[in-house]
């Protein structure tokens, strides 16, 4: 007998194969692959001594303790048992071939020279998630939950709320501790729609980014052991977010959908030691957090692109209409961009719009000006002129005149946009009580 | 200022009284520059000028806004930042008052008011001025009588035809050699006893441009022989407006 090395292939050939093969021999073959595989054999040549029942010359082949069957013959002889093609699998990882030849090959005193066989196997997985796959003797017991198989393997896992146990294949309740980081996703109690097992405590974690706002929608059906007096005595779902309780639920009317405002949501679902309610299923979504609608502190302010409705990360940009100025406080700004957060305020609060004030119109030397508008200030739009002290000095302006008007840009501009003042020059020559000779 | 009247207030709002070299006067130009004889900051005949231009201008006084001499030093000086003298005048030249014009920059501009105002400075084409018997005033704080006279005087002066200037000249000056240039024209009366004198020097003679209604500066007292024994003589100004708009102008 020769172990064959568990290799995933090889060749088998009867004893001098391709010469005939000698009388009285008894040769056995053990084929093995590695586990989660299993063999697959077929014959590339097959010539042996036919005789019914193959009582005289012949290849037997077993595999997980049964029979595959005896062979002989040459191919499309009336008598014998040629394999042909057929594919010899077994169940497990081995295959045992036996050969047998009696003491003669003749035929009415001729000798027949056949040749015997070359067979050939190959490791094939071996699919364990497949129920018909399952090998009686296998000890390995079926996955609970899922089964995953893999080339040369399979491992089992488990429904959400439940954990793999060291045995690798049964699943217990585990959902003291589920983590969800998908923007959307379902978690229910264990074993729905079916009744949940007893004394749970478990916690589901929705965790997303900053700036999100999970919404849970329970689905149907909705069945939590309750009590008609008293509020939820036997088991509870809890919702809770930011460490702030939202809901405590029971009974058979399932809650309304929730916002929860937070991207970080814990649903704590406790059971005592019996019940048959069906349990509960949420479809949880997320959406940006949304920010308050922004308002304007004033009547000058302008909200550029008003949107109807404004989520995390969007902004707003307030400006203020001609002649007036952002504030936020005391402080000018030169732009005003407000960015929704992820708590869902606004990263700073709406400024206030300031009419202009150009301040003070410069002295005009040897002059002065006067306000043209009521009341006299230097705000926005407000309009002065400049005068000389005449007659002693008469004006000089630009194109733009002698009327100053406060810009929005916070200057007094001319009629032209300079800022350039008047100047008084000196009237020469004008005396204001020249020498005058009356008489003659 | 001799043959003379007083000048009420407002009447010269342009007149100065500057004492650089003793007593003189001057006209102001814009509101901070005052045109005067360049012989009262440099006179003739000093021999070599050993005090430069920037002293002189330290130590000048200008006075401006009154008719009083005494109310002119109550209200004090207009100190004087820079002095220009015409490159043409030559304080060596005992008898020549050719380009006998100066302007006096003034540290800070001058606020005008009814008696703080400037002269005008004739327009270029107008020669009318100078012709014979176009009358002009001159004010002054001049000797009177041999007095230097505490008030500001002022008198009105034909121009005379510069040939008449000419001959009359001839006829005084004998063997000296003073000098009648073209920058120069005279004014005033062979027998009458109205003229300016000595301290009126930088005094503008002027007048009244009937066109404008303004009062233009068509002279400078500069020189004479005598006082009122004959013409008096000024500098023209107008030869010389390029180069006073030149410096003013470049200053504004």
């Amino acid at each position: 007998s020769s172990p064959v090395p568990s290799r995933l292939f090889g060749e088998i050939r009867s004893p001098g194969y391709p010469k005939p093969y000698p009388n009285n021999n008894i040769s056995t073959w053990d084929i093995r692959v590695p586990k989660g595989y299993v063999v697959k054999l077929t014959f590339r040549y097959f010539d042996l001594e036919p005789s019914e029942s193959c009582f005289y010359d012949y290849v037997k082949i077993k595999a997980d303790k049964k029979n595959l069957g005896r062979y002989c013959g040459q191919l499309g002889s009336t008598t014998g048992n040629h394999p042909g093609r057929k594919e010899f699998v077994s169940k497990g990882n081995r295959m045992h071939l036996a050969f047998h030849s009696d003491f003669s090959n003749d035929d009415n005193g001729t000798v027949i020279p056949y040749r015997g066989f070359l067979a050939y196997y190959q490791a094939v997985d071996l699919d364990e998630c497949d129920p018909n796959n399952a090998a009686e003797e296998d000890e390995r017991p079926q996955c609970q939950h899922f089964c995953h198989n893999y080339v040369g393997g399979y491992f089992c896992s488990c429904r959400t709320g439940y954990q793999l146990q060291s045995d690798h294949h049964s699943c217990k309740v585990e959902c003291s501790s589920e983590l969800y980081t998908e923007a959307s996703g379902y978690l229910s109690s264990p074993e729905y729609p079916q009744p949940y097992p007893e004394d749970l405590q478990c916690n589901y974690s929705i965790r997303l980014p900053k700036g999100l706002s999970i919404v849970l929608s329970f689905l149907e059906p909705f069945e939590i052991d309750d009590h008609q007096q008293v509020y939820c005595p036997y088991d509870q779902l809890k919702i809770q977010a930011r460490g702030r309780t939202i809901g405590e639920f029971c009974g058979k009317k399932s809650p309304d959908s929730i916002e929860t405002n937070s991207n970080e949501v814990d649903i704590l679902f406790l059971t005592d030691e019996s019940g048959f309610s069906r349990g509960w299923k949420i479809h949880y979504t997320s959406e940006k957090i949304k920010c308050p609608q922004p308002v304007p502190r004033d009547q000058f302010t302008i909200i550029r692109d008003l949107q109807p409705v404004y989520e995390f990360q969007d902004y707003f940009i307030a400006s203020c209409k001609t002649g007036y100025k952002l504030m936020e406080g005391n402080q000018t700004l030169l732009s005003f961009t407000a960015v929704c957060q992820a708590d869902g305020t606004w990263h700073q609060s709406m400024p206030h719009c300031e009419i202009v004030n150009c301040g003070n119109p410069a002295d005009l030397t040897n002059g002065a000006f006067s306000y043209t508008n009521k009341p006299a200030d230097n705000t926005y739009q407000s309009v002065i002129t400049y005068r000389c002290n005449e007659p002693y000095y008469h004006i000089v302006t630009g194109a733009g005149g002698d009327r100053f008007t406060c810009s929005p840009e916070g200057t007094w501009m001319d009629g032209n946009g300079q800022v350039k003042i008047p100047a008084c020059l000196p009237v020469c020559g004008k005396p204001v009580n020249p020498v005058i000779s009356v008489q003659r | 200022i001799l043959g003379g009247k007083s000048a009420g207030r407002g009447n010269f709002p342009w007149q100065a009284l500057t004492t650089i070299h003793g007593r003189g006067g001057g006209a102001l130009l814009g509101d901070r520059w005052i045109l005067t004889a360049a012989h009262i900051i440099i006179p003739k005949g000093q021999g070599e000028n050993e005090v430069g231009l920037d002293q002189l201008a330290e130590d000048a006084n200008v006075f401006l806004g009154h008719t009083s001499v005494e109310e002119l030093h109550k209200m004090g000086n207009h100190p004087v930042r820079r002095i220009f003298i015409h490159p043409d005048y030559n304080p060596e030249d005992e008898y020549n008052f050719n380009g006998d014009i100066a302007l006096l920059e003034l540290k800070y501009p001058v606020t005008l008011g009814p008696t703080v105002l400037p002269i005008c400075l004739p327009d270029t084409s107008n020669t009318t001025f100078y012709e014979d018997g176009h009358i002009g005033y001159v004010s002054g704080f001049g000797v009177e009588k041999n007095f230097l006279s505490n008030d500001l005087k002022y008198v009105s002066l034909p121009a005379v035809a510069r040939e008449k200037c000419q001959s009359w000249l001839d006829s005084k000056r004998g063997d000296i050699p003073i000098v009648f240039s073209e920058n120069m024209f005279c004014a005033g009366f062979l027998t009458v006893k109205q003229d300016t004198c000595q301290g009126d020097s930088g005094s503008v003679f002027t007048v009244l441009d009937t066109q404008s209604g303004r009062w233009v500066a068509t002279g400078i007292v500069s020189w004479g022989i005598g006082c009122a024994e004959g013409y008096g003589f000024y500098t023209k100004v107008l030869n010389y407006l390029d180069w006073i708009k030149g410096i003013v102008r470049e200053d504004r």
